[in-house]
Parts: C-alpha cells; structure tokens; sequence
C-alpha cells in the first residue's frame, strides 16, 4: 500500500507540465 | 519576441504551464523557502482530475490537507490562507465530503499571494535574469 507521502507526490507530479 | 522569458513573463500560468518555467521557478522558491506553496498549487490541480469515487481520493484529500493546511507550526501556505477556507476544508476531510474543486478556494488565495510576492520577485531575481 502506497504510503501518504508517496500518493501526494503521485498527485502533485501528475499535475506538473511534461517536456515538450 | 517568443522567447520562453517572455513567455514567462506573460503570468504566472503561463510560466507553470511550462516545465523548464516550473522548474526555474521552483529552484527559486527554494531558495526563498516556500517551495510548498508551488507543490500545493498543483496538488491542487492534480486533485481535482481524480475520481471522487476513488477510495484513493479521500487519502490524498487526508494527505494534502495534514502537509499543508493543518501543520501548526510556519506552514507557509496554511499562513496565506483565510482561516474560514481552512475551516471548510477541515470539514470536508473530517466529514469525508469531496468534491473534485474543494481545494479551489484554497488554490485560489495561494495563487494571489504567489502572483503579488513569489513571482514578482522571480521576474527580477538572478535565477530568472542570468537564464
């Protein structure tokens, strides 16, 4: 089970822009 | 003209839509150390694609509330917000009552504080001019 500090890095790197 | 300073310069979404913008600005908050209020910015965005549904949601709701809002001692972006969205918030997450914009307001007040503050200073800083 991911821990609490995993799925907030999780949350805030699917909202980061990807190289274009 | 369309250089990526430029572009940058243009606002502050246009500098975070952009990931070497994203990236210079966080070097320059962590220098400044308020680096957590970029993260929550876009725990915030994040938050609001996930599936309410989600058993996972409520654990990041939980997450991003305990990192950012309810640390007691010099949270910075608990500081920048006013204390009845702090209040609107704790009810959600202890009612378990999401919604995909939740965190809006919260984003929102962070935004405004980055926009006078964080990002004015970054446009005149070093690490933005010496790019």
């Amino acid at each position: 089970i991911d821990s609490e500090d995993d799925l907030l890095q999780e949350c805030i790197s699917s909202a980061m822009p990807k190289k274009k | 003209p369309d250089s990526p300073l430029a572009r940058w310069a243009k606002s502050l979404h246009s500098l975070l839509g952009d990931k070497e913008g994203a990236d210079l600005f966080r070097r320059f908050l962590e220098r400044q150390r308020c680096v957590d209020t970029l993260d929550f910015w876009f725990a915030c965005n994040g938050f609001r694609q996930m599936d309410p549904g989600d058993a996972k949601t409520l654990r990041v709701a939980k997450a991003i509330y305990k990192r950012y809002i309810e640390s007691g001692g010099g949270g910075t972006v608990a500081k920048q917000l006013k204390p009845p969205t702090k209040s609107f918030l704790r009810d959600c997450v202890k009612g378990q009552r999401l919604d995909p914009s939740m965190f809006d307001q919260a984003q929102a007040e962070v935004q405004a504080s980055m926009e006078d503050n964080a990002y004015r200073l970054f446009l005149s800083s070093d690490i933005y001019l010496e790019y």
